[in-house]
């Protein structure tokens, strides 16, 4: 029973004002920390195809036949744990600062795998390096487990990470 | 009438809090888990 | 502004100068020598000396900010907008972090209040800057810059650090004033940003879950109020166009979070709430009204024989944090309606009242709907405290032959059509989750049915509670078990009434919903 009311002049100018600001919407990555360690991150590096991809929750396009969604609980440990090694030190390395990075460091540690502080690398309990000598000492590289990532490149795996994201 | 309110994509029967992970009134999804800030040991931070 | 010559040059300067700082990767971020090193080149620049120094060098450094972004934005070049982004950010982000950290580092360790004048100094600046840019650009404003300073000094100031722990109450407040300055009738043009920063989930998290005492809560509530309010208008019309539709969403988006993770809150803050929400949003008003306290169970209102006077819940008052009774207005009309509560007389109070609510003879905005609104919750408080006060409680015989219920069975029959819609919807937005106010306006609902003396009023009782059931759920438990005894209690022997029956549609209408609700 109360009808339509016409908008007040005062109104027609806000919704104007709102229309226009409707026509640059926030971008999810407006409110996101820049995280360190995005490519994106050096600025002058950024070539046409890099930077567009890996703001913050850009959204990624992938063949329709890709999972668009989250997966139900894959926010949980559990479901870290059912990821495979090299996904969760890619997660590790790539994804720092976040809640995934933390989720992969916990899967990780109960596959056995032992971050070493100092040498800000993993590796396997009983795999402990023998020699730790200058090159590893140097920078800020990460190894794992070496040989099998580099066997596993040999066999020409190789991260598109992605899709991964 | 009205929305489905169920499809404005908050997992709504989530037992947990839903604001941890909310993506903000615009997105379809929430948060991933690499979207969220979590404070993790400092050596864990490389880059 | 009147700036000192040469004020601009050194700003831009100093703030290439951190820009650098704070991108080379040898300095790192975190680096306090860098910082320092920094503060000092400001005093040498001379910008600390004054007070008014340090203003005009951060509105000057948000301008040369905002400016790098809107040059960046129009740049032809890189059309694609998320391209750009980093390239705002770079700028952006580097500002904030130094405001972060002179605002960390203003005063010594433990004082508290130098870091808080500062961030209302800056908070203050930015959003005189908005405003300005705001009126000046009208639909050329781009909200990115401001939201970008806004949430990224937010989250800067939330980070796990002691220092930051001791002031965070007084940055929610610097925040919720801003905001409040900035809200969307102040700047439709910024309405978006807005309602991301109001609802970004580490400022909820902030504001609802970890402040202590709930203390943050009526700053939070003042905010939706804000948006509510702005939303008003727009949503007072069936036609939503994309951008309202758009801020619609997203406003039900929040509110659903809310209802999910702080119904507590939507319970307290209702009645502020659905005094700004228009009465044709029925969704958006049965959202809020679905809240109820996580830790009550709710039996369920399809129980057959559900006896609802024998829950322990309706003894107890629902929070109300808004005060009614200062609502009711003037001070005359207040004493007029006391005194008539209290002695049931003069009867010419009933025949003034309409004219107490009555503002205007242009339909539709006919009512000054907050007083109806504050008149029915408090006459009905009044009403429940009177029957305790006799040692009885609220049922379908105590409510009846009392001023209070002269006065609602009077508002049924002196009000015309709209102003009979905006007092039942007031009764109807009581009708919540098990307590005393839900069952008191419940059983009024049902009485004022059963002794309406047309069946226009019968009528119109059931269009409100049936235009609440038809929208997409949730619907609050009181609506639901208020119809539910309406259609299936003979007393009101609502099948018979003609206008269940007036056409083929409604009947089916009436028939679906009460097999849903049976």
């Amino acid at each position: 029973p109360l009808g339509a009311i016409p908008l007040l002049k005062e109104h027609q100018t806000q919704f104007q004002l709102m229309e226009s600001a409707f026509y640059h919407m926030p971008h999810l990555s407006d409110s996101e920390r820049i995280r360190p360690g995005w490519p994106f991150e050096k600025i002058e590096r950024i070539d046409v195809n890099m930077g567009a991809r890996y703001l913050p929750r850009t959204p990624c396009p992938t063949p329709a036949y890709y999972i668009q969604s989250p997966l139900a609980h894959s926010d949980s440990l559990e479901f870290y744990q059912r990821l495979a090694t090299e996904t969760l030190f890619f997660v590790f390395y790539y994804m720092e600062g976040t809640k995934a990075q933390y989720l992969a460091a916990k899967a990780l540690k109960k596959q056995s795998w032992r971050f070493h502080t100092k040498y800000m690398m993993w590796f396997q309990r009983h795999e402990e390096p023998k020699i730790i000598n200058e090159e590893y000492e140097q920078g800020t590289y990460i190894y794992f487990d070496y040989e099998k990532w580099g066997q596993r490149k040999k066999e020409g795996f190789t991260f598109e990470y992605k899709y991964l994201e | 009438l009205g929305q489905d309110l169920t499809a404005l994509g908050l997992n709504l029967n989530s037992p947990d809090n839903l604001y941890p992970t909310f993506a903000g009134p615009w997105a379809e999804h929430p948060c991933r888990p690499q979207d969220i800030d979590f404070h993790v040991p400092p050596e864990y931070l490389i880059n | 502004y009147e700036d000192p010559p040469g004020l601009v040059e050194k700003t831009d300067q100093l703030l290439r100068d951190w820009i650098g700082i704070y991108h080379s990767q040898h300095q790192g971020r975190d680096s306090t020598k860098a910082f320092s090193m920094f503060v000092h080149q400001m005093n040498v620049y001379g910008i600390l000396k004054t007070d008014d120094l340090i203003t005009r060098f951060f509105r000057l450094s948000t301008q040369l900010c905002v400016e790098t972004v809107y040059r960046v934005l129009a740049e032809k070049t890189n059309p694609s907008l998320s391209l750009l982004r980093p390239k705002c950010y770079h700028t952006l982000d580097a500002f904030v972090r130094l405001v972060a950290l002179l605002v960390k580092h203003s005063g010594d360790a433990n004082n508290t209040t130098t870091k808080i004048h500062l961030l209302n100094k800056v908070l203050g600046i930015v959003a005189g800057c908005l405003l300005q840019d705001h009126d000046t650009r009208i639909t050329d404003f781009q909200q990115l810059p401001y939201q970008r300073i806004f949430t990224m000094l937010f989250l800067e100031l939330n980070a796990p650090e002691p220092v930051l722990e001791a002031i965070n109450f007084h940055v929610l407040t610097a925040y919720c004033h801003t905001l409040h300055i900035l809200r969307p009738s102040k700047a439709a043009g910024f309405c978006y940003a807005w309602l991301e920063l109001v609802s970004h989930r580490v400022f909820m998290g902030r504001m609802l879950a970890t402040s202590p005492q709930q203390k943050c809560w009526p700053l939070y509530a003042q905010l939706l109020i804000d948006l509510f309010k702005y939303l008003a208008p727009f949503l007072r019309n069936a036609e939503l166009a994309k951008p309202v539709t758009m801020l619609y969403k997203g406003t039900l988006r929040v509110l659903l979070v809310l209802l999910h993770d702080f119904p507590e809150f939507l319970c307290d803050y209702h009645y502020g709430f659905c005094d700004v929400i228009p009465p044709n949003c029925i969704q958006m008003r049965n959202l809020i009204l679905s809240a109820f306290p996580r830790n009550m169970r709710l039996p369920d209102p399809f129980t057959p024989n559900l006896k609802v006077d024998m829950l322990q819940e309706i003894s107890y008052g629902p929070r109300i944090l808004a005060n009614i009774a200062m609502m009711i207005t003037p001070p005359q009309f207040k004493k007029d309606l006391d005194s008539y509560l209290k002695a049931r007389a003069p009867v010419t109070f009933l025949s003034e009242l309409r004219g107490n609510l009555q503002i205007s003879n242009n339909p539709g905005v006919r009512y000054n709907v907050q007083l109806m609104n504050a008149l029915i919750l408090y006459v009905g408080t009044q009403a429940i405290a009177y029957i305790r006060s006799k040692g009885l409680s609220p049922n379908m015989s105590t409510i009846a032959h009392s001023a209070h219920m002269d006065i609602f069975q009077n508002l049924s029959v002196d009000l015309d059509t709209e102003g009979r819609y905006l007092y039942l919807n007031a009764i109807a937005n009581q009708l919540r989750y098990p307590n005393s106010h839900t069952h008191y306006f419940s059983c009024t609902l049902l009485y004022l049915f059963a002794e309406a003396n047309t069946e226009a009023i019968q009528e119109q009782i059931t269009r409100v509670l049936l235009e609440r059931l038809i929208v997409n759920r949730p619907h609050p438990w009181g609506l639901l078990i208020t119809f539910i005894e309406l259609i299936k209690n003979p007393t009101y022997r609502f099948w018979q009434h003609e206008f269940v029956h007036c056409a083929p549609e409604i009947e089916k209408l009436f028939e679906s919903v009460a097999r849903s609700c049976m």
